[in-house]
Protein backbone atom coordinates (compact mmCIF):
# COMPACT_ATOMS: atom_id res chain seq x y z
CA UNK A 1 0.00 0.00 0.00
CA UNK A 2 1.47 3.19 -1.02
CA UNK A 3 2.36 5.75 2.16
CA UNK A 4 -0.19 8.03 3.12
CA UNK A 5 2.21 10.78 2.79
CA UNK A 6 2.94 10.93 -0.96
CA UNK A 7 0.12 12.84 -3.03
CA UNK A 8 -2.13 10.21 -5.02
CA UNK A 9 -3.36 11.14 -8.27
CA UNK A 10 -7.38 11.15 -8.84
CA UNK A 11 -7.50 7.46 -10.23
CA UNK A 12 -5.46 6.22 -7.27
CA UNK A 13 -7.66 8.23 -5.02
CA UNK A 14 -11.01 6.70 -6.23
CA UNK A 15 -9.60 3.22 -6.39
CA UNK A 16 -8.79 3.91 -2.70
CA UNK A 17 -12.20 5.33 -1.66
CA UNK A 18 -13.93 2.32 -3.49
CA UNK A 19 -11.65 -0.36 -1.50
CA UNK A 20 -11.99 1.41 1.66
CA UNK A 21 -16.29 1.53 1.15
CA UNK A 22 -16.01 -2.22 -0.40
CA UNK A 23 -13.69 -3.50 2.93
CA UNK A 24 -15.87 -1.11 5.34
CA UNK A 25 -19.18 -2.98 4.00
CA UNK A 26 -18.01 -6.28 3.21
CA UNK A 27 -15.28 -6.98 5.06
CA UNK A 28 -15.84 -5.11 8.37
CA UNK A 29 -12.97 -2.28 8.00
CA UNK A 30 -14.27 0.10 10.99
CA UNK A 31 -14.43 3.62 9.24
CA UNK A 32 -11.67 5.87 9.74
CA UNK A 33 -9.40 9.15 8.23
CA UNK A 34 -8.79 7.53 4.38
CA UNK A 35 -5.44 9.35 4.67
CA UNK A 36 -4.50 6.92 8.06
CA UNK A 37 -6.37 4.04 6.46
CA UNK A 38 -4.58 3.72 3.44
CA UNK A 39 -1.39 2.61 5.20
CA UNK A 40 -2.83 1.29 7.88
CA UNK A 41 -1.86 -2.81 8.61
CA UNK A 42 -5.63 -3.15 9.37
CA UNK A 43 -6.65 -2.25 5.86
CA UNK A 44 -3.53 -4.14 4.20
CA UNK A 45 -4.95 -6.94 6.45
CA UNK A 46 -8.83 -6.55 5.04
CA UNK A 47 -7.24 -6.71 1.42
CA UNK A 48 -5.69 -9.77 2.00
CA UNK A 49 -8.84 -11.56 3.72
CA UNK A 50 -11.01 -10.28 0.63
CA UNK A 51 -8.01 -11.35 -1.89
CA UNK A 52 -8.42 -14.75 0.01
CA UNK A 53 -11.88 -15.08 -0.49
CA UNK A 54 -11.82 -14.44 -4.10
CA UNK A 55 -8.59 -16.94 -4.60
CA UNK A 56 -6.56 -13.60 -5.79
CA UNK A 57 -2.93 -13.76 -5.54
CA UNK A 58 -2.93 -12.50 -1.46
CA UNK A 59 -0.79 -9.57 -1.92
CA UNK A 60 -2.55 -6.98 0.54
CA UNK A 61 -2.01 -4.36 -2.53
CA UNK A 62 -4.90 -2.88 -4.63
CA UNK A 63 -3.60 -4.46 -7.87
CA UNK A 64 -5.61 -4.32 -10.87
CA UNK A 65 -7.37 -7.87 -10.57
CA UNK A 66 -8.34 -6.93 -6.94
CA UNK A 67 -10.15 -3.90 -8.26
CA UNK A 68 -11.48 -5.30 -10.89
CA UNK A 69 -13.38 -7.73 -8.37
CA UNK A 70 -14.41 -4.87 -6.02
CA UNK A 71 -16.32 -3.79 -8.93
CA UNK A 72 -18.10 -6.09 -9.60
CA UNK A 73 -22.23 -6.55 -9.33
CA UNK A 74 -22.54 -8.33 -6.26
CA UNK A 75 -25.06 -9.14 -3.27
CA UNK A 76 -25.09 -6.54 -0.59
CA UNK A 77 -24.22 -8.83 2.26
CA UNK A 78 -21.32 -8.90 3.73
CA UNK A 79 -18.61 -11.77 3.24
CA UNK A 80 -17.34 -12.00 6.53
CA UNK A 81 -18.57 -11.54 10.27
CA UNK A 82 -22.23 -10.45 11.22
CA UNK B 1 -19.99 -22.55 1.47
CA UNK B 2 -20.57 -20.48 5.02
CA UNK B 3 -23.30 -20.01 7.33
CA UNK B 4 -23.90 -17.00 9.51
CA UNK B 5 -21.98 -16.76 13.10
CA UNK B 6 -23.98 -19.02 15.09
CA UNK B 7 -25.27 -20.90 12.55
CA UNK B 8 -28.69 -19.11 12.99
CA UNK B 9 -31.20 -21.20 11.06
CA UNK B 10 -35.30 -21.28 11.14
CA UNK B 11 -36.21 -23.81 14.20
CA UNK B 12 -39.44 -24.66 12.69
CA UNK B 13 -39.20 -26.12 8.88
CA UNK B 14 -42.62 -24.16 7.77
CA UNK B 15 -41.83 -20.94 6.59
CA UNK B 16 -43.96 -18.25 5.63
CA UNK B 17 -43.18 -15.79 3.17
CA UNK B 18 -45.10 -12.76 1.95
CA UNK B 19 -44.33 -10.41 -1.25
CA UNK B 20 -44.51 -7.09 -0.20
CA UNK B 21 -44.15 -4.98 -3.83
CA UNK B 22 -43.36 -5.61 -7.03
CA UNK B 23 -41.23 -4.30 -9.43
CA UNK B 24 -42.41 -2.64 -12.45
CA UNK B 25 -39.53 -4.05 -15.05
CA UNK B 26 -41.84 -7.53 -14.84
CA UNK B 27 -45.62 -8.84 -14.94
CA UNK B 28 -46.26 -9.93 -11.62
CA UNK B 29 -46.37 -13.49 -12.35
CA UNK B 30 -43.19 -13.63 -13.70
CA UNK B 31 -42.18 -12.00 -9.81
CA UNK B 32 -44.51 -14.97 -8.29
CA UNK B 33 -42.79 -17.44 -10.48
CA UNK B 34 -39.42 -16.47 -9.93
CA UNK B 35 -39.67 -16.32 -6.11
CA UNK B 36 -41.45 -19.46 -5.93
CA UNK B 37 -39.04 -21.08 -8.32
CA UNK B 38 -36.13 -19.89 -6.24
CA UNK B 39 -37.53 -21.28 -3.18
CA UNK B 40 -38.24 -24.72 -4.20
CA UNK B 41 -34.83 -25.07 -5.68
CA UNK B 42 -34.08 -25.03 -1.52
CA UNK B 43 -37.19 -26.96 -0.65
CA UNK B 44 -36.16 -29.38 -3.18
CA UNK B 45 -32.93 -30.52 -1.11
CA UNK B 46 -34.38 -29.71 2.36
CA UNK B 47 -36.94 -30.84 5.11
CA UNK B 48 -38.51 -27.20 4.63
CA UNK B 49 -41.88 -25.99 3.32
CA UNK B 50 -42.39 -22.84 2.14
CA UNK B 51 -46.34 -21.10 2.71
CA UNK B 52 -47.32 -17.21 0.73
CA UNK B 53 -48.82 -15.39 2.75
CA UNK B 54 -50.98 -12.50 1.61
CA UNK B 55 -51.25 -9.95 4.61
CA UNK B 56 -49.85 -9.84 7.93
CA UNK B 57 -46.12 -10.53 9.03
CA UNK B 58 -44.77 -13.90 7.24
CA UNK B 59 -40.65 -15.16 7.83
CA UNK B 60 -39.33 -13.76 5.25
CA UNK B 61 -41.22 -10.32 3.67
CA UNK B 62 -39.96 -9.90 0.07
CA UNK B 63 -39.56 -6.67 -0.95
CA UNK B 64 -38.08 -3.86 -3.72
CA UNK B 65 -37.31 -0.61 -3.06
CA UNK B 66 -34.13 1.69 -3.95
CA UNK B 67 -31.28 3.92 -1.84
CA UNK B 68 -32.27 3.92 1.96
CA UNK B 69 -35.53 1.84 2.06
CA UNK B 70 -36.05 1.51 5.98
CA UNK B 71 -33.08 -0.94 6.84
CA UNK B 72 -30.10 1.72 6.83
CA UNK B 73 -28.44 -0.61 4.65
CA UNK B 74 -29.30 1.86 1.32
CA UNK B 75 -28.58 0.37 -2.04
CA UNK B 76 -26.63 2.49 -4.51
CA UNK B 77 -28.60 2.79 -8.16
CA UNK B 78 -28.06 1.03 -10.74
CA UNK B 79 -25.03 -1.65 -10.70
CA UNK B 80 -22.71 -2.25 -7.31
CA UNK B 81 -25.31 -3.77 -5.12
CA UNK B 82 -28.04 -5.60 -6.43
CA UNK B 83 -29.80 -6.86 -3.24
CA UNK B 84 -29.34 -8.55 -0.06
CA UNK B 85 -30.93 -10.56 2.55
CA UNK B 86 -31.09 -11.25 6.68
CA UNK B 87 -30.25 -14.37 8.14
CA UNK B 88 -33.10 -16.07 10.09
CA UNK B 89 -34.80 -14.46 13.17
CA UNK B 90 -37.39 -12.70 14.61
CA UNK B 91 -38.32 -9.22 12.90
CA UNK B 92 -36.36 -8.15 9.97
CA UNK B 93 -34.57 -11.76 10.31
CA UNK B 94 -35.01 -13.52 6.69
CA UNK B 95 -36.59 -10.45 4.99
CA UNK B 96 -34.81 -9.85 1.65
CA UNK B 97 -34.62 -6.85 -0.69
CA UNK B 98 -34.40 -6.58 -4.00
CA UNK B 99 -32.54 -2.89 -5.40
CA UNK B 100 -35.08 -1.12 -7.63
CA UNK B 101 -32.89 0.98 -9.70
CA UNK B 102 -31.66 -2.56 -10.83
CA UNK B 103 -33.56 -3.82 -14.35
CA UNK B 104 -34.66 -6.94 -13.48
CA UNK B 105 -35.04 -9.44 -16.11
CA UNK B 106 -36.42 -13.46 -16.85
CA UNK B 107 -33.63 -13.79 -19.35
CA UNK B 108 -29.87 -13.00 -19.56
CA UNK B 109 -30.45 -9.74 -20.85
CA UNK B 110 -29.82 -7.66 -17.54
CA UNK B 111 -30.04 -8.72 -13.76
CA UNK B 112 -31.90 -12.13 -13.38
CA UNK B 113 -34.16 -12.33 -11.02
CA UNK B 114 -34.87 -15.71 -10.64
CA UNK B 115 -31.20 -16.51 -9.99
CA UNK B 116 -30.58 -13.41 -7.20
CA UNK B 117 -33.73 -14.17 -5.39
CA UNK B 118 -32.26 -18.10 -5.12
CA UNK B 119 -29.13 -16.60 -3.55
CA UNK B 120 -30.68 -13.95 -1.48
CA UNK B 121 -33.52 -16.66 -0.17
CA UNK B 122 -30.03 -19.13 0.88
CA UNK B 123 -29.00 -15.91 3.25
CA UNK B 124 -32.89 -15.76 4.35
CA UNK B 125 -31.96 -19.43 4.96
CA UNK B 126 -28.82 -19.36 6.62
CA UNK B 127 -26.45 -19.88 4.15
CA UNK B 128 -23.47 -17.14 4.04
CA UNK B 129 -21.08 -16.58 1.11
CA UNK B 130 -19.37 -19.14 -0.89
CA UNK B 131 -15.83 -19.10 -1.71
CA UNK B 132 -16.48 -21.12 -4.89
CA UNK B 133 -17.19 -19.73 -7.72
CA UNK B 134 -19.66 -22.28 -9.33
CA UNK B 135 -21.69 -21.92 -6.32
CA UNK B 136 -25.34 -20.37 -5.98
CA UNK B 137 -24.14 -18.17 -2.97
CA UNK B 138 -20.86 -16.87 -4.32
CA UNK B 139 -21.31 -13.49 -3.50
CA UNK B 140 -20.41 -11.88 -7.59
CA UNK B 141 -23.57 -11.98 -9.91
CA UNK B 142 -23.16 -14.38 -12.94
CA UNK B 143 -25.88 -15.29 -15.02
CA UNK B 144 -26.32 -19.35 -15.76
CA UNK B 145 -28.66 -21.78 -17.17
CA UNK B 146 -29.74 -24.79 -15.78
CA UNK B 147 -30.15 -26.38 -12.26
CA UNK B 148 -29.01 -23.67 -9.98
CA UNK B 149 -27.33 -25.54 -6.95
CA UNK B 150 -23.72 -26.29 -6.56
CA UNK B 151 -22.42 -29.81 -4.46
CA UNK B 152 -21.47 -27.04 -2.31
CA UNK B 153 -24.68 -24.89 -1.57
CA UNK B 154 -26.14 -28.54 -1.10
CA UNK B 155 -23.87 -29.40 1.46
CA UNK B 156 -23.93 -25.62 3.31
CA UNK B 157 -28.09 -25.98 3.15
CA UNK B 158 -28.06 -29.77 4.34
CA UNK B 159 -25.79 -29.01 7.32
CA UNK B 160 -27.92 -26.56 8.64
CA UNK B 161 -31.55 -28.50 8.06
CA UNK B 162 -30.58 -32.36 6.67
CA UNK B 163 -31.47 -33.29 3.36
CA UNK B 164 -34.95 -33.59 1.99
CA UNK B 165 -36.93 -36.93 3.02
CA UNK B 166 -38.69 -36.49 0.16
CA UNK B 167 -35.84 -36.03 -2.31
CA UNK B 168 -36.25 -36.71 -6.03
CA UNK B 169 -32.46 -36.90 -7.42
CA UNK B 170 -31.12 -33.70 -8.14
CA UNK B 171 -28.13 -33.63 -10.58
CA UNK B 172 -26.04 -30.42 -8.67
CA UNK B 173 -23.43 -28.45 -10.48
CA UNK B 174 -20.11 -29.35 -9.69
CA UNK B 175 -18.01 -26.96 -8.11
CA UNK B 176 -15.58 -24.91 -9.73
CA UNK B 177 -12.19 -26.68 -10.98
CA UNK B 178 -9.32 -26.24 -8.83
CA UNK B 179 -6.27 -24.51 -10.95
CA UNK B 180 -3.52 -25.88 -8.78
CA UNK B 181 -5.18 -29.33 -8.43
CA UNK B 182 -1.82 -31.62 -10.30
CA UNK B 183 -4.57 -33.89 -12.42
CA UNK B 184 -6.07 -31.15 -13.77
CA UNK B 185 -7.30 -31.60 -17.85
CA UNK B 186 -8.58 -28.77 -19.87
CA UNK B 187 -11.39 -28.91 -22.16
CA UNK B 188 -10.67 -26.68 -24.78
CA UNK B 189 -7.49 -23.30 -24.89
CA UNK B 190 -7.45 -20.91 -27.53
CA UNK B 191 -5.67 -16.96 -28.17
CA UNK B 192 -8.52 -13.76 -28.06
CA UNK B 193 -6.67 -10.90 -28.25
CA UNK B 194 -3.77 -11.49 -27.23
CA UNK B 195 -4.78 -13.28 -23.97
CA UNK B 196 -5.27 -16.91 -23.34
CA UNK B 197 -8.43 -18.54 -22.48
CA UNK B 198 -8.46 -22.00 -20.76
CA UNK B 199 -12.15 -23.72 -21.00
CA UNK B 200 -12.60 -26.23 -18.22
CA UNK B 201 -16.42 -27.29 -17.09
CA UNK B 202 -19.02 -24.36 -16.88
CA UNK B 203 -15.61 -22.02 -16.64
CA UNK B 204 -12.83 -20.54 -18.16
CA UNK B 205 -9.83 -19.24 -16.84
CA UNK B 206 -8.20 -15.64 -18.67
CA UNK B 207 -4.64 -15.52 -18.51
CA UNK B 208 -2.87 -12.42 -19.39
CA UNK B 209 1.21 -12.32 -20.01
CA UNK B 210 1.57 -9.56 -17.99
CA UNK B 211 -0.30 -10.95 -14.85
CA UNK B 212 0.80 -14.13 -13.86
CA UNK B 213 -2.44 -14.86 -12.13
CA UNK B 214 -5.28 -16.26 -14.21
CA UNK B 215 -8.97 -14.98 -13.53
CA UNK B 216 -11.58 -17.43 -13.13
CA UNK B 217 -14.74 -16.88 -14.96
CA UNK B 218 -18.52 -18.99 -15.47
CA UNK B 219 -18.49 -18.98 -19.15
CA UNK B 220 -21.99 -17.75 -19.36
CA UNK B 221 -21.38 -14.91 -17.41
CA UNK B 222 -19.02 -13.76 -20.76
CA UNK B 223 -21.28 -15.32 -23.51
CA UNK B 224 -24.61 -16.63 -22.37
CA UNK B 225 -25.38 -17.99 -25.45
CA UNK B 226 -22.67 -20.70 -25.40
CA UNK B 227 -23.16 -24.21 -23.86
CA UNK B 228 -21.63 -24.92 -20.63
CA UNK B 229 -18.93 -27.14 -21.88
CA UNK B 230 -16.93 -26.43 -24.55
CA UNK B 231 -15.02 -28.67 -26.37
CA UNK B 232 -12.46 -27.11 -28.46
CA UNK B 233 -11.56 -23.61 -29.65
CA UNK B 234 -9.32 -21.55 -31.53
CA UNK B 235 -8.44 -18.61 -32.64
CA UNK B 236 -7.90 -16.62 -36.36
CA UNK B 237 -6.05 -13.36 -35.52
CA UNK B 238 -6.48 -12.61 -39.37
CA UNK B 239 -10.41 -12.32 -39.21
CA UNK B 240 -10.27 -11.87 -35.51
CA UNK B 241 -12.62 -14.62 -34.71
CA UNK B 242 -12.55 -17.24 -32.47
CA UNK B 243 -14.55 -20.63 -33.41
CA UNK B 244 -16.11 -22.10 -30.22
CA UNK B 245 -16.99 -26.06 -30.97
CA UNK B 246 -19.61 -27.81 -28.30
CA UNK B 247 -20.95 -31.50 -29.94
CA UNK B 248 -21.82 -30.84 -33.96
CA UNK B 249 -22.35 -27.44 -33.05
CA UNK B 250 -19.51 -24.51 -33.58
CA UNK B 251 -19.91 -20.84 -32.62
CA UNK B 252 -17.55 -17.56 -33.46
CA UNK B 253 -16.78 -14.68 -31.59
CA UNK B 254 -15.66 -11.71 -32.28
CA UNK B 255 -14.39 -10.23 -29.49
CA UNK B 256 -16.63 -11.22 -25.99
CA UNK B 257 -19.55 -10.86 -28.98
CA UNK B 258 -21.32 -14.02 -30.75
CA UNK B 259 -21.41 -13.43 -34.42
CA UNK B 260 -24.53 -13.53 -35.91
CA UNK B 261 -25.45 -16.25 -37.67
CA UNK B 262 -24.46 -18.49 -34.93
CA UNK B 263 -24.55 -21.75 -33.83
CA UNK B 264 -23.56 -23.42 -37.23
CA UNK B 265 -22.89 -27.56 -37.01
CA UNK B 266 -19.10 -28.62 -37.41
CA UNK B 267 -19.88 -30.34 -40.80
CA UNK B 268 -20.19 -26.82 -42.74
CA UNK B 269 -16.04 -27.04 -42.53
CA UNK B 270 -16.32 -30.46 -44.57
CA UNK B 271 -15.92 -32.99 -41.84
CA UNK B 272 -17.99 -35.98 -42.47
CA UNK B 273 -21.30 -36.43 -40.93
CA UNK B 274 -19.76 -39.52 -39.00
CA UNK B 275 -17.41 -36.70 -36.82
CA UNK B 276 -19.61 -35.99 -33.62
CA UNK B 277 -17.32 -33.94 -31.53
CA UNK B 278 -13.85 -31.88 -32.18
CA UNK B 279 -11.52 -32.88 -29.40
CA UNK B 280 -9.10 -29.99 -29.88
CA UNK B 281 -8.37 -27.01 -32.33
CA UNK B 282 -5.63 -24.56 -33.12
CA UNK B 283 -4.46 -22.46 -35.82
CA UNK B 284 -1.44 -22.11 -37.03
CA UNK B 285 -0.64 -18.72 -38.40
CA UNK B 286 2.64 -19.60 -39.96
CA UNK B 287 0.61 -21.28 -42.61
CA UNK B 288 -2.49 -19.99 -42.77
CA UNK B 289 -4.05 -23.74 -41.89
CA UNK B 290 -6.25 -24.76 -38.92
CA UNK B 291 -5.91 -28.49 -37.40
CA UNK B 292 -9.02 -29.64 -35.81
CA UNK B 293 -8.75 -32.98 -33.76
CA UNK B 294 -11.04 -35.78 -33.24
CA UNK B 295 -10.43 -39.27 -31.29
CA UNK B 296 -7.01 -40.30 -32.56
CA UNK B 297 -7.04 -38.15 -36.10
CA UNK B 298 -6.53 -35.05 -37.17
CA UNK B 299 -7.84 -32.40 -40.16
CA UNK B 300 -6.51 -29.87 -41.72
CA UNK B 301 -8.87 -26.61 -42.65
CA UNK B 302 -7.58 -24.06 -45.20
CA UNK B 303 -8.57 -21.02 -43.55
CA UNK B 304 -7.89 -18.82 -47.45
CA UNK B 305 -9.94 -21.65 -49.16
CA UNK B 306 -12.75 -22.24 -46.55
CA UNK B 307 -11.72 -25.94 -47.04
CA UNK B 308 -10.45 -28.92 -46.54
CA UNK B 309 -7.37 -29.69 -47.53
CA UNK B 310 -6.78 -33.14 -49.13
CA UNK B 311 -5.18 -36.22 -47.74
CA UNK B 312 -7.02 -36.04 -44.15
CA UNK B 313 -7.67 -37.31 -41.72
CA UNK B 314 -4.30 -38.35 -40.81
CA UNK B 315 -2.98 -40.20 -37.77
CA UNK B 316 -1.94 -38.31 -34.61
CA UNK B 317 0.45 -40.49 -33.27
CA UNK B 318 1.98 -40.74 -36.80
CA UNK B 319 2.44 -36.96 -37.13
CA UNK B 320 3.33 -35.44 -34.12
CA UNK B 321 5.83 -38.12 -32.52
CA UNK B 322 6.39 -38.19 -29.09
CA UNK B 323 2.70 -37.14 -28.67
CA UNK B 324 0.11 -38.85 -26.80
CA UNK B 325 -2.57 -39.99 -29.27
CA UNK B 326 -5.59 -37.81 -28.47
CA UNK B 327 -5.83 -34.07 -27.49
CA UNK B 328 -7.96 -32.36 -25.14
CA UNK B 329 -6.26 -28.50 -25.84
CA UNK B 330 -4.20 -27.51 -28.05
CA UNK B 331 -2.39 -23.66 -28.75
CA UNK B 332 0.17 -22.29 -30.86
CA UNK B 333 3.07 -19.85 -30.08
CA UNK B 334 6.01 -18.74 -31.74
CA UNK B 335 6.89 -21.70 -33.69
CA UNK B 336 5.49 -23.92 -30.53
CA UNK B 337 2.33 -26.34 -30.45
CA UNK B 338 1.24 -26.74 -26.99
CA UNK B 339 -0.73 -29.83 -26.73
CA UNK B 340 -2.45 -30.72 -23.74
CA UNK B 341 -3.87 -34.39 -22.98
CA UNK B 342 -4.67 -35.55 -19.68
CA UNK B 343 -2.67 -33.55 -17.06
CA UNK B 344 0.43 -33.39 -19.30
CA UNK B 345 1.06 -30.67 -21.65
CA UNK B 346 3.76 -31.13 -24.41
CA UNK B 347 5.77 -28.40 -26.19
CA UNK B 348 5.86 -29.52 -29.57
CA UNK B 349 7.85 -27.57 -32.17
CA UNK B 350 6.36 -27.41 -35.14
CA UNK B 351 9.87 -27.09 -37.44
CA UNK B 352 11.75 -29.86 -35.92
CA UNK B 353 8.83 -32.11 -35.60
CA UNK B 354 9.25 -33.52 -32.50
CA UNK B 355 8.51 -33.19 -28.22
CA UNK B 356 10.49 -30.25 -27.04
CA UNK B 357 9.04 -30.49 -23.20
CA UNK B 358 6.63 -32.07 -21.20
CA UNK B 359 5.05 -30.14 -18.29
CA UNK B 360 2.11 -30.47 -16.27
CA UNK B 361 -1.05 -28.86 -17.75
CA UNK B 362 -1.84 -26.96 -14.97
CA UNK B 363 1.90 -25.51 -14.88
CA UNK B 364 0.41 -22.34 -17.60
CA UNK B 365 -2.24 -21.59 -14.75
CA UNK B 366 0.70 -19.95 -12.27
CA UNK B 367 0.97 -23.37 -10.57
Amino acid sequence: APSSTLPLSSRQKDSWHLAEKYLRRFYGLPAGLQGRQRSSSLFQTKIKEMQKFFNLKVTGNLDDNTLDVMQQARCGVPDIGE
Amino acid sequence: YNHFPRHLKWQNNNVTFRILNYTPDLKKSDVDRAIRTALNVWADVTPLTFKKLYYGNADIMISFGSKEHGDHNPFDGPNGLLAHAYPPGQGIGGDTHFDEDEHWTKDSSAYNLFIVAAHELGHALGMGHSTDPGALMYPVYAYATGYPLAEDDIEGIQALYGPNPNARKVKPKPDAPNKCDPMLTFDAATELRGETIIFKDRFYWRLHPQMPEPEQTMIKSTWPSLPNKVDAAYENPEKDVVTIFSGIRMWALNGYNVVDGYPKYIHKLGLPKSVRKIDAAVHISDTGKTLLFTEEDYWSYDEATGTMDSGYPRSIEDDFPGMDDEVDAATYHYGYLYFFHEHIQYEYSYNSRKVMRILRTNSILNC
